[in-house]
């Protein structure tokens, strides 16, 4: 997954993510794709969670998948969740919660529960931090203000790092699989071909077209990449494109 | 397929928005947060209840296969439990999650693996 949050120069914020999963999942030698990332792009819909006939949020899902990896409240704060792999994952949360250790949270519902009751960024943002959950992740939140984007590095039981735009010195903050504070795995460098194009888009091109070609560019697109959503908390609008990646593309 | 090896140089796109084929947008459900949990995603899951079967079939499959003995144990465990597996959930997950199985024709076992594939592919 990569997830990007930047701000244009009016100080509007946009938040963007591509969604890659299926990864070991069956490669198919003659089509050159995973199953399972083939499987989930017919599923993929979004969802306008309404009360009262108005939006309370909306929200990217694979159908019959009730959490949330991607999502905006209009006005408030956007959401995108990256995968966070640890050998101590949601394997042993899945092991304690079936023994009846519940504290942990699932990872989809604590995002769901998030949407409906946080009322600010920083509200979202220390809901975030601070619940336990089942697996750790990457939360990318974005909020309605200048200079409001931060990537939340979680394990099960607490934020192990939270990075600002601001700290980031950027006028974007930019996460992929990694801890950010760590180099990626040589072979799955999403990261920097992301930042060099972040940086030739430049600032005076933020938007929803700069950002959808910065996850169109290979590697950052691959054969794993299910879908592109775009977000512009101040407009409350959400785009998603399914997306494909045609060879020569890098498996992951 | 690969076309270059590591690290890679990136070829930043520039006119990729908006992409030509308008079929690659994706539609929009409403989902009714007034109504009972249960019901909330029945339309949905009737729609799309064989395609959840497919790929969650897939899931199981590939996660019997790649994974180790336990994955295995949870798996059968939560498909023989899950029926009773709604009371240790939270609401309104646990009955929305029931409403699914309902209305799709999978078990409750079968919809909560389907729920707890992020936590099962974190290893």
């Amino acid at each position: 997954c990569t997830s990007i949050v930047a701000e244009d120069n009016a100080g509007k914020l946009f938040h963007a993510r591509n969604l890659d999963f299926g990864l070991f999942l069956g490669w198919d030698i003659k089509n050159h794709t995973w199953e399972i990332t083939e499987a989930l792009r017919p599923m993929i819909l979004n969802v306008d969670y309404q009360k009262g006939g108005k939006t309370v949020f909306k929200a990217v899902h694979y159908a019959g998948y009730i959490g949330i990896l991607t999502a905006i409240k209009p006005g408030v704060f956007t959401l995108s969740m990256n995968e966070r792999f640890d050998l101590n994952g949601g394997f042993i949360g899945i092991i304690e919660w079936i023994l009846g250790l519940r504290s942990g949270q699932w990872m989809g519902f604590l995002t769901r529960d998030t949407l409906l009751y946080s009322n600010s960024y920083e509200e979202a943002k220390k809901n975030l931090t601070m619940t336990q959950m089942l697996a750790p992740a990457y939360f990318i939140v974005g909020g309605n203000s200048t200079g409001q984007g931060c990537v939340i590095t979680r394990d099960r039981n607490k934020a192990v790092d939270v990075w600002n735009m601001a700290d980031a010195g950027k006028w974007y903050i930019l996460e992929t699989n990694y801890d950010h504070w760590k180099s990626p795995l040589f072979i799955d460098d999403r990261r920097t071909p992301a930042n060099r194009c972040m940086q030739n888009m430049t600032q005076n091109n933020v938007g929803w077209p700069g950002i959808f070609n910065v996850l169109s560019s290979k590697p950052v697109l691959n054969k794993l990449t299910t879908y592109t959503a775009l977000m512009q908390v101040d407009a409350g609008t959400l785009e998603t494109w399914l997306q494909y990646c045609p060879d020569p593309c890098w498996p992951f | 397929v690969q076309g270059q090896v590591p690290p890679f140089k990136e070829t930043c796109v520039t006119n990729a928005y908006p992409p030509s084929e308008k079929s690659h947008l994706v539609p929009t459900y409403v989902l009714n947060l007034d109504l009972p949990p249960t019901q909330r995603w029945q339309n949905l899951a009737k729609d799309k209840g064989s395609q959840i079967k497919t790929l969650l079939k897939k899931f199981i499959e590939f996660a019997e296969d790649f994974g180790n003995g336990t994955v295995n144990t949870i798996i059968n465990y939560l498909n023989k439990q899950g029926d009773s597996m709604d009371t240790t959930l939270p609401q309104p997950y646990a009955d929305e999650m029931r409403g699914i199985a309902t209305a799709s024709g999978l078990g409750l076992g079968e919809v909560i693996i389907y729920n707890l594939f992020y936590e099962v592919f974190t290893v």
